[in-house]
């Protein structure tokens, strides 16, 4: 089973269309992990970008260099997926 | 224990058997409107089964919804649960409900990817694709909502296998989407489909393939208009609405677009909630929330299609 422990979801807001650019370019990384939940549209829209843990430093670096600002969604996947696990194992008994 | 819907735990998330047990006792419940179809199996062979709400007739008018193309996510196939059993309770008591359904036909695909949904289980709770092998390379799925024949190929959509957009080889290769196209198809008289997502809280109509408005943009963006008010009515949940290139992206091979250019007038997409906390992680104390929001929008949306017949 695939663990996403330490993974986090940030919710990214771009401030105008070349950090639009900028971040389909970050998505188009193949040595990045990291996932669109929501994807860079235009600037009114806000973007969540799943990143493995692996990944985080660069894409928090590449974000913080080019002034993107960003939030953290979720602080570590893992650990809601097993709450989730959790609430579905106390319903089903 | 007998099996019964009045045991079933609707706030809860659920494997895919439960849920097609589910289905069983939805039917025993109400054996003279509910049956259940088989449109096909999976790339894996599952079954791909169908709800089918009617009250007598041979090929009336219909509306098709479905929920859970996308595997991972999971608040939609269980709101796809809680509006079967919604629309099972409320034929005979609600005048709406009871009007649509005295002349028009229902058919509702809770689990319309199941060998996704399967993996999200058992192995990748993010898995959003199908599950088909894709020749040449070590990547696995296609888009199964970028796989339909309309506008197949373009921009708004990847070559890449590996891609979370992948097309897939030729429009309809995925047997999950083929078995909705032939279904449609042969029934011949769909007049909606509505595709259930989540997240992000918008109702969408075609084209996402294109810029040019559809030619009943206006009916279709004032319905939308009046679905997303009734929906915020309930909780103040907050969606926008417009066609999907205006409103996200371009996006080509979508269900609603193909149902939409082979004549489904009402063709619609929701994406569910989230408001940007837990995204396709939303907890399932959420679900009925969501499910109880949802179905105003949705009474709306069939009513304007009994209301308006072509």
């Amino acid at each position: 089973e695939e663990l996403f422990v330490g993974d986090q979801v940030l919710r990214i807001t771009a401030s105008d269309e070349e950090q639009i650019t900028l971040l389909k370019v970050l998505g188009e990384q193949e040595e990045l992990q990291v996932d669109f939940w929501r994807h860079p549209t235009s600037p009114s829209h806000p973007v969540d970008l799943w990143v493995s843990f692996s990944s985080l430093q660069p894409v928090k670096t590449f974000l913080e260099s080019n002034s993107i600002s960003y939030s953290i969604m979720i602080k570590d996947v893992q650990a809601l997926l097993d709450e989730e696990k959790k609430t579905m194992t106390k319903s089903r008994r | 224990t007998e099996r019964s819907t009045s045991t079933f735990d609707f706030a809860s998330y659920h494997t895919i058997d439960e849920i097609y047990d589910w289905m069983d006792t939805l039917v025993d419940d109400h054996p003279n409107l509910v049956s259940k179809i088989q449109i096909g199996q999976s790339f894996e062979n599952r079954s791909l089964y169908v709800l089918k709400f009617s009250t007598g007739g041979s090929n009336r008018s219909a509306i098709w919804l479905d929920t859970g193309i996308h595997a991972r996510e999971w608040v939609t196939q269980a709101v796809g649960v809680w509006t079967a059993n919604k629309i099972a309770k409320e034929y005979g008591q609600d005048p709406s409900v009871t009007a649509i359904l005295d002349s028009m036909d229902i058919f509702l695909e809770i689990i319309t990817n199941p060998d996704g949904f399967a993996f999200t289980h058992s192995s990748n709770r993010l898995w959003r694709k199908t599950r088909s092998i894709n020749a040449g390379s070590h990547c696995v799925g296609v888009d199964p909502n970028r796989n339909w024949d309309a506008g197949f190929g373009g921009s708004g959509s990847s070559s890449n296998p590996c891609s979370e957009t992948y097309r897939g080889p030729y429009g309809h290769s995925e047997r999950e989407v083929k078995a909705i196209v032939d279904f449609i198809s042969d029934h011949g008289n769909v007049k909606s489909v509505i595709s259930i997502h989540s997240y992000s809280q918008m109702l969408l109509f075609p084209y996402g393939y294109k810029r040019t408005p559809a030619p009943h943009y206006q009916e279709l963006n004032e319905l939308a208009k009046k679905a997303v008010r009734d929906l915020a009515a309930v909780y103040g949940t907050k969606y926008t609405y417009g066609s999907i290139v205006d409103t996200i992206y371009v996006a080509d091979g979508t269900t609603i677009d193909w149902a939409y250019d082979n004549g489904v007038k009402y063709s619609f997409t929701f994406e569910l909630r989230d408001t940007g906390r837990y995204g396709f992680l939303l907890p399932s104390t959420q679900i009925i929330p969501t499910a109880t929001e949802t179905w105003p929008a949705l009474l709306d949306i069939m009513i304007h299609v009994l209301e308006h017949p072509y």
